[in-house]
């Protein structure tokens, strides 16, 4: 079993704390504010009355034991970075943190946080994403500079076979497969023709995810 | 060229804003604070000092003209209500808004809210998730029960071929790819030995992802 710390029970600190907890993990979670702590004793393996400036008091409430601490304070700039310090100084191998801005961001990073996180950029990034095309359900990016993305089958498309779509020779892209309901029904190199509630993957570079999207 | 309106420019509606005007799109972004909006008045189409909770200035901003409005203001939750109710009442076709809690999501969604956003939780559960298995690089839900994983390649998979995998037979998976650098290199069906640094993408049902993630 492992143990993770999380300081600070905001909406993004509560649940990365009891998504961990609900997966099988000891979590510890830390929070100043006493109803913070109140409404998670239950959920988690130690929920403690903390403040997250103060390193003798994260020591004693276990933070050390931690292989990973996640500082998820948003608003109180201080708060956070001096907690940042102090869980490389305890000695925490791995600290994840939370930024709401670049300055933040940047400060983190110099301090030796591992990954910074900023839920509100995240997510609107892929809101807009969405929003600009209505045909993109959901994308992931792998890092390389490819992407998979679920698209949507336009009307334009409804009863056209997957080998007659210009996916792979106008734009480089590889259908990873077609799901209809539940049901794999097709990928590059079978015979599968699309309907209209079918899920289309396709991988590629992000440009050229994005010609296709504007094509359809 | 498609109109869109965002109302709120804190961290998530400005990324949102920016975004979709970065990528062609028509950007109405509305603020009561001067300084959010001096600093994006470059950047998009207009940017407007206006008080949310007023319809009529709502409308001399040209919000009634956005085919979606995006409600980004967070603490304030009469202001991002009234915005909500102000954008039906001036016939938006799309709302979207962010909450914070719970209950202000299920207010928004009784006024009619087309999509609620929760970036601090959404974000939360994916940290949560990569964290507790960290052979997850990323991943994406099909919306179907089914989801797209980027696996690493464990230690203990080095130098074996893809068609050794129990993935198939055990935990009902499919290996939609396999990714070397920008090298599709693989994918069930091929020849195919799996090396270190190796994207392993594997389509299937949560449990069986986390099943197969758990024997790694
Ligand atoms: N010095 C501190 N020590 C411990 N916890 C702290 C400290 N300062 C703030 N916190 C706690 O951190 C939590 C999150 O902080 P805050 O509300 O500032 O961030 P947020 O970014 O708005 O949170 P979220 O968006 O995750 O809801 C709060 O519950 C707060 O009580
Ligand atoms: N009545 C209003 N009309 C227009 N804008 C408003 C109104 N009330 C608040 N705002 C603006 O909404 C923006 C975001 O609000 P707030 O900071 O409360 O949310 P937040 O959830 O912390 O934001 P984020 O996490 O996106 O940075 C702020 O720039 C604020 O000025």
């Amino acid at each position: 079993k492992r143990t993770f710390g999380v300081v600070g029970l905001g909406n993004f600190g509560a649940t990365v704390a009891n998504e961990l907890q609900r997966f099988g993990n000891h979590v510890i979670g830390i929070d100043i504010a006493q109803s913070r702590v109140s409404s998670h004793a239950d959920m988690l393996s130690h929920a403690m009355i903390v403040d997250a400036r103060d390193d003798v008091a994260l020591r004693e409430a276990g933070i050390g034991d931690c292989e990973v601490g996640v500082i998820a304070i948003g608003s109180d700039l201080e708060a956070s970075i001096l907690a940042a310090i102090n869980l490389k100084l305890i000695g925490v191998p791995a600290v994840w943190a939370k930024a709401t801005t670049k300055t933040h961001h940047r400060i983190l990073t110099k301090l030796g946080v591992d990954r910074v996180i900023h839920p509100e950029v995240e997510v609107g990034q892929h809101i807009a994403q969405v929003l600009h095309n209505p045909l993109v359900r959901d994308y992931v990016s792998l890092g390389n500079g490819y992407h998979v993305v679920n698209f949507r089958i336009p009307q334009s498309l409804e009863g056209k076979r997957l080998a007659d779509l210009p996916h792979r020779e106008k734009f480089n892209l590889r259908c990873t497969g077609v799901m209809r309901g539940t049901e794999f029904v097709g990928q590059d190199g079978t015979e599968c023709e699309l309907r209209g509630d079918d899920l289309l993957l396709l991988l590629g570079r992000r440009s050229d995810l994005r010609d296709f999207a504007a094509s359809l």
